[in-house]
Order: structure tokens, then sequence, then C-alpha cells
């Protein structure tokens, strides 16, 4: 629920400041909490070059900000340790943008219930809820998902919950800090009139006959076509996966018929880059030959081409395979296009073709490796506790080899939690000789994807960690990111591929497994886990200062002003302190300090005496009036020997 | 051998009232910065 009073609103491009004392793993994740604002709703975020207010980043002690643009110049937000979690870095940034916590809602009572007999000694302000004159819940419904809603057992004095939700079943929704709900997005777009978010461009789950506005390109010999099944496979779509009677489709191009080299082109609607990089995101399912060809296209439009310049971008390489397989594709467009989706009919019989769906365009970064776990739900259940699972070794662009270790039934320490950890390993002896050791500043991130169709209602859970090059093992003279030759174990594969694994980073809590069952973090059966290797090296020297700053408030002239009887001190225009008086139903404050009480009696009262008073005076001016007029025209009469006349006639 | 494999960098902390309780800190609702003198 949002803050009332439209100066706690920051403008929709919010300047802020990374405090040098930051970790630079916080640095990198609260950017990347920054991209999924941009993502999904119209707040951006820029450095600050001036601006009068800005959010100042620091690393506190904990995790904490103020609610709503306070007008204070340098307004705080600590990014303590152990807050560099992209939820709760989203979390700190909505209460700087005027949220508060969804169970402090006015009507929250209709929906939990707080057992204030559970709550520590001393705890239970943290309870308090607002009323609807001073929060507003957007006329959005209770939203047990938000990101701002407290956990079952926050603040607990014993094994208890502190807060039961009226629903059972939504007992263990609230308090996930995964990303933003759909509520938590419709609250923020309501609260600074959102029209459009930032770097989103396009999705399509081909579940409307307008196919989102693609259309069968121009001087092809086939067409795709919106199907809920193919011969040859898919039997349902990926979106729904045939969870619902009557809907689920998807995009095919049959290559039974036809003679090789037939193609049907599936252009997009013409799209407009903001950015000049884009993400392209799509599932597809191979049914046909070997030699059918799907390729990634783009029609590109400017003054020598105003019909479009068709480029081809990439051959999507899949063999034909019984699943929809994942596919990312980096774009670098800067004018008007349209993305190309061409199948092509292979040499050879076909028994099937090749089909799309949930297409996701967005002006962000891909994910550079993809590691798919079949039957996830199964090896959750069936793999015993303090059991890790590695992923296969993946070579980032920058030359360092990785991987994922996940225990799916997680650790004797945290039991119903899947753990992640990233570890650097052995590549092949030539190119490792090569790398720079320690490692230095790499951000690998761990995403468990949420396999919503919709990339922007996608509540992925991912958590990062960075190579500090400084950092030594414990008691040891070691470092940690060094080689994994030098400070990691030889390991060996199944397939007896042997290798050095160096130490691992991450997390035990990484989501419970309770979660992991929820949403579409397992589709089809199987879980993706999206893995990237960032280098931040760049977010280690100091954000710039501006030269110019705008003059600030002093400080906040409000801290000089009293404000009596509840009153409330706001800055008027950035310039004034003024109270702003609490009023009731027939009663209000008023005065520069709220220091007088007035009620509609009292109002009622003065009104009448003051029209007595006020009609008392006009009779009295009359009657003079009146007189003085009779005795100065009498006067008159006399003095010019005029005769008064009276009525003579009746 | 008697390497360290694996740090947890949240020490089993699941949520961020957890780790600012362990900070010892005692927030209005456990993560606002609440400003007594601006009466909110």
């Amino acid at each position: 629920n949002s803050i009332i009073g439209d100066e706690y609103l920051w403008p929709t491009t919010v300047p802020y400041y990374f405090g040098d004392d930051l970790d630079i793993n916080a640095k990198g994740v609260i950017l990347k909490a920054f991209e999924q604002y941009r993502l999904k709703t119209c707040i951006d975020y820029k450095p600050w070059s001036g601006e009068k207010n800005y959010i100042s980043v620091f690393k506190g002690s904990g995790c904490f900000s103020s609610v709503g643009n306070r007008r204070v110049g340098k307004q705080q937000l600590s990014i303590g340790a152990g807050c560099d979690r992209i939820a709760t870095i989203e979390h700190e940034f909505l209460h700087a943008l005027g949220f508060w916590h969804e169970q402090s809602r006015a009507d929250r009572d209709d929906y939990v219930t707080i057992m204030w007999d559970r709550i520590e000694a001393g705890r239970e302000h943290n309870f308090n809820k607002y009323d609807d004159t001073t929060s507003s819940s957007l006329n959005v419904p209770y939203d047990y998902g938000s990101m701002m809603h407290y956990s079952k057992n926050s603040f607990r004095n014993g094994t208890e919950p502190t807060i039961v939700t009226k629903i059972p079943s939504f007992s263990d929704v609230i308090g996930q800090r995964m990303e933003f709900s759909d509520s938590d997005l419709l609250k923020l777009s309501r609260r600074y009139n959102c029209t459009r978010t930032t770097t989103f461009l396009d999705t399509c789950d081909f579940e409307l006959e307008n196919i989102c506005g693609m259309i069968q390109g121009q001087g092809d010999q086939a067409d795709w076509e919106r199907v809920s099944e193919a011969i040859g496979g898919p039997d349902m779509d990926y979106s729904n996966m045939g969870r619902c009677t009557g809907t689920g489709y998807f995009m095919h191009f049959s290559t039974i018929n036809g003679m090789e080299g037939d193609s049907a082109l599936l252009e997009s609607r013409l799209l407009y880059p903001n950015r000049n990089y884009q993400c392209l995101q799509f599932f597809y399912y191979h049914s046909g030959n070997v030699n059918d060809k799907l390729e990634i296209w783009v029609r590109e439009y400017n003054e020598a081409n105003p019909d479009g310049k068709l480029r081809m971008i990439e051959v999507v390489n899949g063999l034909p395979e019984p699943l929809w397989q994942l596919h990312h594709l980096s774009l670098a467009i800067s004018t008007k296009f349209r993305v190309v989706f061409k199948g092509t009919k292979g040499a050879g019989t076909s028994t099937g073709g090749i089909s799309l769906d949930d297409v996701n365009l967005s002006e962000t970064t891909c994910p550079e490796h993809v590691w798919r776990i079949k039957n996830f739900k199964s090896i959750m259940e069936n793999t015993p506790m303090d059991t890790i699972i590695y992923s296969p070794r993946f070579r980032s662009k920058y030359g360092y080899t990785f991987q994922m270790g996940l225990y799916p039934n997680g650790t004797s320490t945290s039991p119903g939690e899947l753990g992640a950890f990233a570890y650097l390993v052995s590549g092949d002896n030539a190119t490792d000789d090569n790398l720079t050791w320690p490692c230095p500043w790499m951000q690998i991130t761990m995403m468990l994807m949420d396999q919503h169709a919709d990339i922007r209602k996608r509540m992925s859970n991912q958590r990062s960690i960075t190579t500090d090059p400084n950092q030594k093992l414990q008691d040891s003279t070691m470092f940690t990111w060094d080689n994994p030759r030098k400070v990691g174990m030889e390991v060996e594969d199944a397939d007896g591929t042997k290798y050095f694994r160096g130490p691992g980073y991450g997390t035990s809590v990484y989501l419970t497994q309770a979660r992991a069952l929820t949403r579409d973090f397992i589709k089809g059966g199987d879980a993706i886990f999206l893995l990237t290797m960032e280098d931040i090296a760049h977010l280690v020297s100091s954000q710039p200062v501006p030269t110019t700053v705008e003059p600030t408030t002093p400080s906040n002239l409000c801290t000089s002003v009293k404000c009596e009887n509840n009153g409330v001190c706001v800055m008027d225009n950035d310039k004034i302190a003024v109270c702003r008086c609490a009023v009731g139903n027939d009663w209000w404050y008023y005065g520069d300090r709220c220091q007088y009480k007035s009620s509609n009696n009292d109002a009622m009262v003065t009104a009448v005496v003051s029209s007595v008073v006020v009609f008392a005076v006009m009779l009295v001016v009359t009657v003079v009036s009146v007189v003085c007029l009779r005795k100065k025209y009498k006067k008159k009469m006399n003095k010019t020997g005029g005769v008064t006349t009276t009525n003579m006639y009746a | 051998t008697s390497k360290i494999t694996e740090y947890d960098v949240d020490g089993g902390k699941e949520d961020l009232f957890e780790v600012n309780q362990a900070a010892g800190l005692d927030l209005f609702e456990g993560d606002i910065l609440f400003d007594e003198k601006e009466g909110r």
C-alpha cells in the first residue's frame, strides 16, 4: 500500500548514487534490480547528475529505506551485508518509491489475523496498520503474493506463525522475495501513472487469433499455421502445457509435404528499439527432418530501405527432439524492425515440422547458458539430503569456465530448501593459462526461470556471487578465486572426464522446495536454470560526483517546524515548510502550527452571531440615514420657501 | 583435500528481516527508516 501525497513521489527516472562502501556484488545486483524495474514498470534509474533529490545507496548495517521521496536531498537506502539479493533490493526501492508493507494496509484484518501473543516482546509495532486517510491500496485487492508482504514467521517469539492467512492455502505464499507480483506491478503503475515500460518490446503466446499482430511473410512458398497440436508433434503448446481445454496454441510449419527448399516466413509486428540491443527468447519444437531449418532474420527499415531489408541473424541448430527447447538470441538493432522466423524444408522425408511458442523480445541482455534439469520434482524428492548435483561446465565469453552446484533436497542445516552454489572450474589448459588469476570481479548469476509465457509476469528466482580477486580462503594465504588447478580439487564427471573445481560460493537457502513447486518453475516436468558470467570490474571505481548540484532544500526545513495536534510538516513547492493539520469528520485544526481547533458547531455559532451582528449594524445604519435625510431635506425646503406637500387625494 | 569447498553467503538467513534482526536493528516495521521529526 502506498503513502498518500504527491509530495512523496519521485520523478519516473530516479537519480541514484552508489557509495564507495557498497560491495561490488551488491552494486551488480542493484543494477540487475533496476533492469527488472525497466522491463516491468515505467520506473527508470540514472546515475545522479546533480538533481536536488536522489537516492544514495550505501552499505549500512542491514537492509533499509525510507518510504517515499522525503525531499531531503540525499536520501539514504542501505544495502548491507546479506542484502545483496535482487528481491531484497527491489523491496527496498519499492519502499523508497512510496510503498509500505502489504500487511499494514487498512483492510488487512479482512485477510490475515495477526497473532499478537506470538510476537516477540517489543516488536508489536511492526504490525501497525495505516488507515485509508494515510495509505492507499490503489484499488488493488489484498496481495498475499506481494514482495512487500511479511512472511508468516516474521518477528515470532517461538515456533508458531505471527500471521495467519484467512485462506489457509496462502499461508506459505506470503513473504515471497523472488520478484514483483502482478499486483506489485499494477500498484506501482497506478501510483506513477505508467503507460509503458522502458525496455519491453513484445511477447506472444499465440493464444489469440490475431497472433499478436504477426504476419505471414511475402515471397515464400508456405505458411505458418496457428494450431493446438501438430502431426508428428508437439501434442500441446508450451504456454499452457495442456492445462486448459480449448486453449493452448502455437505456430507450426509443417515439412511433411512440399518441396525441398520451400520456406515460410512469420514476421513480427513493427518494433521500435530504444537501446540498440535486444534479447529474443522463444521455445521451439523440432519434429521434422534433421535437414529442416529454422532461421532468425530481421527486416530493418531505414531511409534507403523504406520497405525493409532482410538480414540473417542465426540458424537455430537444434536437432529434432521430442521436447520444447529454449533458445536465446542477442540482437543489436537500432532502427525500426521486424523479427522474422523463417522455416525451410530440407532434404529427405519428414513426419513433422517446426513449432514456435512463447516468444519474448526485450531490450535486455540474454542469459548465456541454459541448464535444464528433467523430472525436477522427482529429483527434489528422491535426491538424499546434503547431496549436490552439478551442471555441465560452461565457458564464459571471458574464457573462464564455471559451473553450478545444486542441493535439490536441501542440506542438514537448511532442510526443505534448494541450495545453489557457483564454482570456477578448469577449462582447457591453454585457455586457463592465459587468463588473469585470481579471477577479477566476475559476477555469476544463477536464475531458476519462472517459465510463464510473458516475460513481464515472470517471478524467476536469482542469486549472484562475484569473484573478489583479493579474497583469501579461510585460514589460508591462498586466494579463493585463484586458478582451480591451484586451489581446487580434482573431480571426475560421470563420463570419466577429469577436471578441477575451485571453492563454491552461494547459498543453502536459494529457494524453498515448496516455492519451487509453484508458478511455472517446473513445466513439462523440467526446471530451467539460466546461468551468466558478467565482468563487473567497472563497478570497482567510484561513481563520479556531479560537478554542478542543484541547490537542495536546506537539509529539511521541517526539522525546525513543530506542528501541533498531530499536524504533519511538508515542504510546499520544495521551498517552504508548512503544516498540514489533522482533520476529522466535523472538526479541524488550523493555524500556522495547527495550534487552533475548530468544528462544525463552532462554525454554526459563528455564522449565526455574525448574521445577527451584521443585521443589527445595517438596521442602525439605515435608521440613522433615514433620520438624517429627513432632517436635511426639511431644512432645505424651509430655506427656499417651499411647501411641504401632503397627500391631497386619497 | 582439507580445503573448504563451499561458502554460504547467507549463513542460512532466508529473509531481509532476519538479516536486519541479526544486525541488531530495530527499525520501524523491520526495514523502514522513520523520522519522528517529520511527523511520519
